[in-house]
């Protein structure tokens, strides 16, 4: 663990008395490669070691009478800073429908997040429709049908010949009709460096003028994670992240790095592959997790 | 890194950098990069684009050593693909390009829907069985995977199909209960055919991070994994974890996926993918 690892090196420094720069640098070494090893962005990790560094090079770490505690807490104080504010919840339209739009890499998890929010909202005592635009992936209607079905909320369909935007623009009618006043879109998994698919998007907000854009991410992302979070943001501007299969074992440095990057907030953790897996983000135990 | 400049620590610095930004272990990279500086030291390499080939050829080399690469074919029929990895990380069509490739090759292929606990995993399959012209072998959601696999190697034989892929439901490493399922399932199959499945494929998601080396790990305790399917290598992410993997657990790369078409499926190449880590 980290702490073992800050031990040992504040052990070998010991002897001296009164801690100079030199060795602190030594036992920040030991933080940078822990975030390194947690996937957090080798540049991310640079400007946040950047900041620990001005805090832990001062006098009270210095001549601190237990310096691992000390190093920790401050990585830990400026890792829960910047991963951000717990209670950001979804903003609501004034005039329902809301209209909240799920995007992201294939297989990041869109349509079973889109089926716990559904449900999520329907807790909250709102009446969600769920709305199947991904007309690419084989039998992706089909899921989110079978989703909506286990849950037994409604699903707006229009088959796969359709443009997702004529697919979106119809659901609004029909959340009219039906009395809904939260609509989740589903979108396909795209790349971020596919024009063709990441315009698909920006017509589709565009046109559903959505209350929350959010940028589902894998929990394992590694490095390219800032390269996604960028591109979905500057292309789209996100509301926000949720962040999947936290129920994993992935260290999740790449949800520091999308925040870092971006300042966009993460709203969401997914937690598992039930429908009630669905948590809000609580970054001390994402800053925890992440040094290990 | 590109263009002549002198190799003194700032270059080692910047591949060092260029590997972690890959995705390559830290600790790999570390000990590589050492290794570089050492030898740059010994024979006297002052020119940075020889450090950066001796690089690029000692990545290969890690790559390719004792590296079996090809797909094992077995010559007594059927032979069997077990197909495994984590949630969404392309498990499902990548046995539809290996479908399509191995009908283009005149192989009778079948399918085994194993999938049986998401949703709608049997009919995405089925529509890649139809699209590809190949065999499918399902039971209904919910079905036991292991009774489905066993069907599928049933029918196999009955039907002389040359392979049997097994598609298995995307499960986290660190589920004690699904990991049990897949050893199961692994029986199954060493059962039936009266030997280990001709490969076990894990599949990777180029964009996954250093939590690769645990599942890999995970699931090669749980069966025998014989070579990796690296999926979405067509995204940014340039998948340097493999190295890792094939260094520190001998697991090679057979496979990388690189589209999301029926064709988009690549032999690995691991000169073409060390450059790419640089490019
Ligand atoms: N363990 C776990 N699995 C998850 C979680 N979220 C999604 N999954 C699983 O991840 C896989 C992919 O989920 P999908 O919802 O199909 O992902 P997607 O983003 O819609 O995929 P595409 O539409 O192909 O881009 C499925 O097996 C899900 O059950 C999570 O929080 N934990
Ligand atoms: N760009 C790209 N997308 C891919 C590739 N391979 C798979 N995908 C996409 O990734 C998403 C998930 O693929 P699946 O085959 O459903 O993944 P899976 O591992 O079977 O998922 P689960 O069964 O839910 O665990 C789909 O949208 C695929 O089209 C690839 O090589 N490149
Ligand atoms: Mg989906
Ligand atoms: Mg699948």
């Amino acid at each position: 663990s980290l702490s073992e690892k800050l031990q040992n090196v504040f052990n070998r420094l010991r002897g001296k008395g009164v801690l100079s720069e030199q060795d602190v640098n030594e036992a920040l070494r030991e933080v940078r490669l822990a975030l390194l090893e947690a996937d957090v962005n080798f540049r991310v990790v640079k400007d946040f070691m950047g900041k620990v560094k001005e805090r832990a090079v001062g006098q009270e770490i210095l001549q601190s009478l237990s310096p691992v505690q000390h190093v920790i807490k401050i990585v830990n104080e400026e890792l829960v800073a910047l991963l951000g504010g717990s209670d950001v919840g979804l903003t609501f339209a004034q005039k329902p429908p809301t209209v909240i739009m799920l995007v992201g890499l294939q297989g990041s998890g869109k349509t079973t997040t889109a089926a716990k929010l559904a449900n999520l909202m329907r807790k909250q005592g709102r009446k969600p429709l769920l709305v199947a635009a991904d007309v690419y992936r084989p039998a992706a209607i089909k899921q989110l049908q079978v989703l909506g079905e286990q849950l037994g909320i409604p699903v707006f369909a229009l088959g796969d010949k359709q443009d997702p935007v004529h697919i979106g623009k119809s659901a609004l009618g029909a959340a009219e009709v039906g009395g809904q006043d939260v609509i989740i879109l589903d979108t396909a998994g795209r790349l971020h460096i596919d024009e063709q698919m990441m315009d698909e998007l920006a017509r589709l907000k565009a046109t559903l003028s959505p209350q929350e854009v959010l940028l589902v991410v894998d929990a394992m992302t590694g490095q390219d994670a800032v390269n996604v979070a960028e591109q979905f943001n500057s292309a789209l501007g996100a509301d926000g992240f949720i962040v999947t299969k936290l129920d994993g074992d992935a260290r999740g440095g790449a949800a520091l790095s999308i925040k870092a990057v971006t300042g966009k907030p993460i709203k969401f953790a997914g937690v598992g592959e039930k429908m009630d897996a669905l948590e809000p983000f609580y970054p001390e135990r994402m800053a925890s997790r992440i040094l290990g | 890194l590109t263009g002549r400049r002198p190799v003194d620590d700032e270059l080692f610095d910047d591949l060092e950098e260029a590997l972690i930004q890959a995705d390559v272990n830290i600790h790999t990279t570390m000990a590589v990069v050492n290794d570089l500086r050492d030898a740059s030291r010994k024979e006297r390499i002052n020119d940075s684009d020889a450090i950066k080939e001796r690089l690029k050829d000692d990545l290969v080399k890690v790559l390719t050593a004792n590296a079996d690469e090809h797909l094992r074919w077995s010559p007594s029929p059927p032979t069997v693909y077990l197909v495994v990895g984590v949630n969404g990380v392309g498990k499902t069509t990548s046995i539809a390009k290996m479908a399509a490739r191995f009908k283009s090759q005149g192989k009778k292929v079948m399918l085994a829907a194993a999938d049986t606990f998401r949703a709608a995993a049997i009919d995405q399959l089925e529509i890649w069985a139809n699209r590809t012209g190949v065999d499918i072998i399902k039971q209904r959601e919910g079905a036991d995977p292991a009774a489905v696999v066993y069907d599928a190697l049933q029918a196999a034989k009955s039907r002389g199909a040359d392979i049997v892929i097994c598609d298995t439901a995307g499960r986290l490493h660190t589920k004690k209960n699904l990991m049990e399922e897949l050893k199961k399932i692994g029986r199954v199959v060493e059962r039936e055919l009266g030997r280990e499945p001709d490969e076990v494929l894990l599949v990777l998601d180029a964009t996954c991070g250093q939590n690769a080396v645990s599942q890999a790990r995970e699931f090669k305790e749980a069966v025998p994994i014989t070579g990796i399917i690296l999926a979405k290598l067509d995204g940014t992410a340039k998948g340097g974890i493999v190295i890792t993997l094939k260094d520190e657990l001998g697991i090679p790369i057979k496979l990388v996926g690189t589209g999301e078409k029926c064709e988009d499926i690549d032999e690995f190449d691991s000169r073409d993918f060390v450059s790419a880590l640089f490019g």
